[in-house]
């Protein structure tokens, strides 16, 4: 599941 | 990283090089939509705020801020440099009606209620519907310069493409993110239609 901080994603 | 979202990465930096380099030779925005140019520069920036908080890596800042400059870089020739070719008659799609469903949204569905991540959610919504203006635009006039086709190609390729790096992320790193594969599906089903003119018979001169 994809989180705040974890948006490593442009 | 995997080569899905890296290809998506350098195809969607294509789709704005081939753009600039449009504007920039013909020194003209004919077929253009300079409403679209304006949602994207809106989504780089609400979406890219985090480049000042969290750091993922150098090729991501570096990547954001290239983005972020060749969008602006964008709206500058179209409603500064080369105004004078700006295609108002045509480039009328209502953005509002873009916008404001997009913030409804984002504060409704979210994972987070929090101000960056209310302003990214915002910018997966808004990039999804940011192209209309312009798909819009391109069926009024009903044709697009064959560049401004492999524009729309390129950009429309690399949604797609991340529609594949999410499949192996979840396959590979069990990670996923629904919000942004929805969106992104969203986006890509948008340019079907292109897709389908631009591979059977390329729009352009039509």
């Amino acid at each position: 599941k994809s989180t705040p901080s974890s948006h490593d994603e442009l | 990283m995997n080569v899905f979202r890296l290809l998506g990465d350098i195809s969607h930096l294509l789709a704005i090089i081939i753009l600039l380099l449009k504007i920039w030779k013909t020194r003209s925005c004919a077929g253009i939509s300079g409403r679209s140019q304006v949602l994207f520069a809106v989504v780089y920036t609400a979406r890219y705020l985090d480049l000042f908080t969290s750091y993922i890596s150098a090729y991501n800042s570096i990547m954001k801020l290239v983005f972020l400059a060749a969008s602006y870089g964008t709206i500058y020739l179209m409603f500064i440099k080369f105004k004078a070719s700006y295609d108002h008659n045509h480039d009328t799609f209502r953005i509002e009606f873009l916008i404001l469903p997009c913030v409804l949204l984002s504060l409704l569905i979210n994972h987070e209620f929090s101000p960056l991540e209310i302003l990214w959610t915002f910018s997966i919504y808004l990039e999804s519907v940011a192209i209309l203006p312009q798909l819009f635009m391109v069926s009024k006039t009903g044709e697009a310069e064959s560049i401004t086709s492999h524009y729309l190609f390129a950009l429309g390729s690399y949604r797609a493409l991340y529609i594949l790096n999410w499949i192996y992320r979840y396959y590979a790193e069990s990670h996923y993110d629904v919000i942004a594969i929805v969106a992104g599906i969203v986006q890509t089903v948008l340019y079907c239609d292109f897709f389908y003119l631009y591979i059977t018979k390329g729009i352009y001169g039509q």
